[in-house]
C-alpha cells in the first residue's frame, strides 16, 4: 500500500499513532502502549483505480473498465481500508480485573480504491 | 476563523484532536464500554506480572468456542475476613445489564506455601457464598472438591468452569476455601494478602453475546 507523501493526492494510507500516555489512558490500558489509527484518505481516478495494486477488488477493475469505455455507470471509486489487523488489548475495567481481548478490524494496513 | 492570523501547526493540532477522539471511541466502543474505566483500587504491579507470566507459561488453549470476540478476564483475591470455616476470597465482577456474558472456562489460581522437603496430602473445597457474604453455614455451594498432593511451595489451577456462569450474575461474590490436611502438620497456607505477590487470582475466558443473538440447535 501507498503511504501518503507530501506530493501524492492519489488514495494512500496516512498513518498516525496515538500514544495513551498522551491521553491519560496509560493508567488504565497496560498493553500495548498506544493505538496505531492507520486511515485512507486520496484521489481514486479512473486510471488509478482499476490498476493492480490499486483495486481493492476485482469489481473495481471491472467498474473501471466499464467507466473507461463510456458505458452508463454512476458512481465513483473512493479510497478504502483494503487490509486490516486485529488489535490485542490488555486492560483494567472498573473494578481492576485485567481483561484481554482481541479486537478485529482495528488497524489498517493498506488502501485502496473501491 | 478567517479573521485568525494563519499559523501553520493549527490544522496539525486539530487533525491530531480529531484522531486522538477518534481513536478512544473506537476503542470505547469496541471494548464495550461507556467511559473509560476509573480504578476502584490498585491492583500490585508485581501480583499482575506474576499472574501474567503464570498465564504465559502455562500457554493459552483456544477452544472450538473462542474467536475474536472472545474475552480473558483475570480477578485478583481480595481477602475477606476470616472465620473459623476457611478463607475467604472475594472477586467483583460488573457487566452492563444489555450484556450477556458467556463464561467458556474459568480456573482458580492459588500459592499453597508449603514447608521445605515435605509432601502434603490435602483436599480443597470451593464453596461460592451467598451475594452479601453469607459465609458461615449459611447459603453456599459447593463448586469443586479437589484432592491434592503439594511437594513445596507453588501455584495450583483449579478448575471451576460449570459453577462459574453464576458468579456474572451477581455483582460482588466470594469464594470460600476450605483446605484439610490429611498430615499431622497444619501449617500449610494459602496465601492471600493483597499487597503481597502471590496473590489469588482468577481466570476466566468469557464471551459477549448480543441481544438478539441466536444460536443454532443441532
Amino acid at each position: 500500500s501507498l503511504r501518503c507523501s507530501q506530493n501524492s493526492n492519489f488514495c494512500c494510507r496516512k498513518d498516525y499513532y496515538v500514544d495513551f500516555r498522551d491521553i491519560g489512558w496509560n493508567d488504565w490500558i497496560i498493553k500495548p502502549e498506544g493505538y496505531q489509527i492507520n486511515y485512507c484518505v486520496g484521489q481514486c481516478p479512473t486510471h488509478v483505480a482499476g490498476s493492480p495494486g490499486m483495486a481493492s477488488s476485482f469489481h473495481t477493475a471491472v467498474f473501471n473498465l466499464v467507466k473507461a469505455n463510456n458505458i452508463q455507470a454512476s458512481g465513483h471509486s473512493c479510497c478504502v481500508p483494503t487490509r486490516r489487523r486485529p488489535l490485542s488489548v490488555l486492560y483494567f475495567d472498573r473494578n481492576s480485573n485485567i481483561v484481554k481481548t482481541d479486537i478485529p478490524d482495528m488497524i489498517v494496513d493498506a488502501c485502496g480504491c473501491s | 476563523a478567517a479573521a485568525e492570523p494563519r499559523c501553520p501547526s493549527c490544522a496539525a493540532g486539530a487533525e491530531r484532536r480529531l484522531l486522538e477522539e477518534a481513536a478512544k471511541r473506537q476503542l470505547l466502543e469496541k471494548l464495550r464500554l461507556r467511559e473509560r474505566p476509573r480504578l476502584s483500587h490498585v491492583v500490585p504491579r508485581a501480583a499482575v506480572a506474576r499472574a501474567l507470566r503464570r498465564l504465559q507459561a502455562g500457554g493459552t488453549r483456544r477452544g472450538p468456542d473462542d474467536d475474536d470476540r472472545g474475552y480473558e478476564i483475570i480477578s485478583f483475591a481480595e481477602p475477606e475476613p476470616m472465620s473459623s470455616s476457611g478463607l475467604g476470597l472475594q472477586f467483583q465482577f460488573s457487566h452492563t445489564q444489555d450484556q450477556d456474558i458467556h463464561i467458556l472456562q474459568a480456573q482458580l489460581w492459588l500459592y499453597l506455601r508449603v514447608p521445605q522437603d515435605m509432601v502434603a496430602s490435602l483436599t480443597l473445597r470451593i464453596f461460592l457464598a451467598g451475594e452479601e457474604g453469607d459465609l458461615v453455614g449459611g447459603n453456599r455451594t459447593l463448586l469443586s472438591e479437589r484432592q491434592l498432593s503439594a511437594k513445596g511451595s507453588g501455584w495450583h489451577a483449579f478448575t471451576l468452569t460449570p459453577a462459574m456462569q453464576r458468579f456474572f450474575g451477581g455483582r460482588r461474590r466470594t469464594l470460600r476455601l476450605e483446605l484439610e490436611s490429611h498430615g499431622d502438620r497444619g501449617d500449610i497456607t494459602a496465601i492471600v494478602n493483597a499487597s503481597w505477590s502471590h496473590q489469588p487470582f482468577l481466570v476466566a475466558k468469557a464471551k459477549v453475546w448480543d441481544p438478539g443473538h441466536h444460536v443454532a440447535k443441532r
